[in-house]
Parts: structure tokens; sequence; C-alpha cells
């Protein structure tokens, strides 16, 4: 699965998602990547797109939730990444990145390792697996 | 308004012994495609126009799970899916189980921009493909001689296959010791690697 979160100098933020899904997976299986709310979401909030047990990720309606932790709980960016990665996924294994209408980017994951990168217009740029 | 930020992402559930040389190849593969979020960004190119140019980057190189390089179905066919969203207005797109659409990310932004619909699948989302003239190619292009390797071995292990190896139970982390009742393709579903 690869994704892209962004938020533009107008404050506008969006997301994308595009997989493969499982190997050896059963023909005509739908994991998150398409399921909006689940594997992507974007609000004027913020944009996210995740990775991982599609079954999970489904389940949690991961996605979305980081933007619902923002609007009714009033959490940052960083904050409600982390809460839904540590409360949301029971067993699943995943893993999300997120933009935010001000400017900010956070990535959370309970797995080995997320293939990622980031980047802000203050120069901050940082690729990382582990 | 304020700065602008992106952040891309090739998969989650990396295999600890991934080697050294594929690790600098993902990460040569994720700087640039931030490099050509970076320089659109720069250009005032809106945040819908720019996660599609860097997904189709990724989808077209064939490191990550997407696109060419997609993980194989139990028949070694490819079937993809892919979404996209706005924040502005929340208008999205999504298409599911693609065979032949070279860019699947771009046929779900053609769904969100040309349809009066938020998800289209299978023949229904090819036939909108062909209608809307977007690049069709074979399912083989999509397949990858790595990719036909994993499937073999998936199928030996009678598992899904993680990204890079075949988990044996002790290794599903924490879904491994959940002795789950629930089953998928006839398999405990904490075998199910993340994608």
């Amino acid at each position: 699965t690869v994704g892209c979160v962004v938020v533009d100098k107008e404050g506008r933020c969006a997301a994308a998602t595009s997989t493969g899904g499982l190997m050896n997976k059963m023909t005509g299986r739908i994991g998150d990547s398409p399921l909006i709310g689940a594997g992507t979401y974007a609000c004027d909030l913020c944009g996210v797109s995740c990775t991982g047990e599609g079954e999970a990720i489904i389940r949690s309606t991961l996605a979305r939730d980081v933007a619902a932790v923002m609007e009714y709980n009033g959490l940052n960016l960083h904050e409600a990444v982390d809460f839904v990665i540590k409360n949301r996924l029971d067993e699943g294994k995943a893993g999300l990145i997120a933009v935010s209408k001000n400017g900010e980017v956070a990535c959370g994951f309970n797995t080995t390792g997320m293939f990622r990168g980031c980047a802000t217009e203050d120069g901050f740029m940082e690729v990382g697996i582990w | 308004m304020g700065p602008w930020a992106i952040a891309v992402h090739g998969g989650a559930g990396v295999d600890p012994n991934l080697p050294k040389e594929r690790q600098e190849e993902a990460k040569r593969l994720l700087t640039r495609c931030l490099d050509i979020g970076i320089v659109a960004l720069r250009s005032n190119v809106t945040a819908i126009d720019v996660v599609e140019l860097v997904v189709k980057e990724l989808e077209t190189d064939p490191l990550f799970n997407s696109g060419r390089g997609s993980a194989l179905t139990e028949n070694g066919t490819v079937e993809m899916e892919a979404s996209i969203m706005d924040g502005p207005k929340r208008r999205c797109g999504a298409v599911s189980g693609l065979t032949t659409v070279k860019n699947p990310v771009s046929l779900a932004r053609l769904v969100m921009d040309k349809s009066p619909h938020s998800f289209l699948a299978f023949s229904g989302a090819e036939e909108f493909a062909r209608k809307q003239g977007v690049e069709l190619v074979d399912n083989e292009y999509f397949i990858t001689e790595d990719n036909v390797g994993m499937l073999k071995l998936a199928k030996e292990a009678n598992s899904i296959l993680f990204d890079y190896r075949i988990p044996t139970i002790g290794t599903c982390g924490a879904g491994a010791t959940m002795d789950s009742p629930l089953q998928m393709n006839g398999l405990p579903i904490s075998v199910y690697a993340p994608e």
C-alpha cells in the first residue's frame, strides 16, 4: 500500500491511498484503502492515509477517527494520531500518515516498521523505515 | 493562510530482516516522491493535485505494493484499489478490483470529478475507465518476478504473505498469541500480515 497526504498554502488538506492488497488474497477482496473513512480521509481539519491489516483499519474507521478526535476532543494532530494508534486497533497492526490544516505532519504505527517520508515548508524533511 | 506540509508512505509491516540495499532503495523512492510533491507545492499546485501526482509516481515504481508491483491474488493476478479525498468540501472518489488501469488513483480522481458516485468497482470501474480514456495495460504489466516468487512461498506455506516474508505463527506480533476463532482463507485471522 502507498499513500500521500498534503496541506497546501491555502490550508486545504487532501489524502490519497493505492494498493494491490494482500499477497495470496481471495479474488474480489476489498481492503481498507478504497474505503473512505477507513484507509483514506480528508476534511477541513486534516488529511489521513492508512496502511496495514485492512480488516483492523476498516473495523476501527481509523482515518476518520483521527479527524473525529481532533474535532470532538480538541486533540492536536500528534495527540490524535497517537490516540487512535494506541486505542482503536485492538490486536490489529497498522500505520498512518497525517497532516493538519496548520501545516503539521505526523505519522504513527504499531508494526515493526513503516516506509515513510515527510517534509514541511520550514525546511524539515525526514525519510524513515523503523 | 499557512505553511504547506506533505507526508508519503510505502506500507507498514516491514520485515525486520529487510536487506540494507532494499532499505536504501525504499528511502530513495520516498525521497524522490517527496521532492516531486515539494516542487509542486512551491509552485502553488493544490493539495488534491499533489496527492494524485505523488501516488501516481508510487504506483508506477514497482518497489511498493501498488500499481506495478502489486501483491498477487490467490490466482496469481493483480486486483488494485485506490481512493482520494479533498478536504475542503469532503469530495471523494474510490475504485476497487481494477485489473487493467495503469494508475488506479487517477481513476479514483475521475470518479470524484466526473461521476455522480463515490465508489466504482470491478467491471463497472473498468467500463468507466474505458469511457474516460485513461491508460489501460495488460494485467501482466503489474506482475513482477519478485511477487510471483512470494506468491509461491505464500501458497507453499498456505498463508497470506507479509510484504517481505512468510509469517510463522510466532512472528505475527500481538495477533499471533490471539487464538481468535476468526478465519480468513482457511487461516486464523492472526496470520494476516500488515500489507
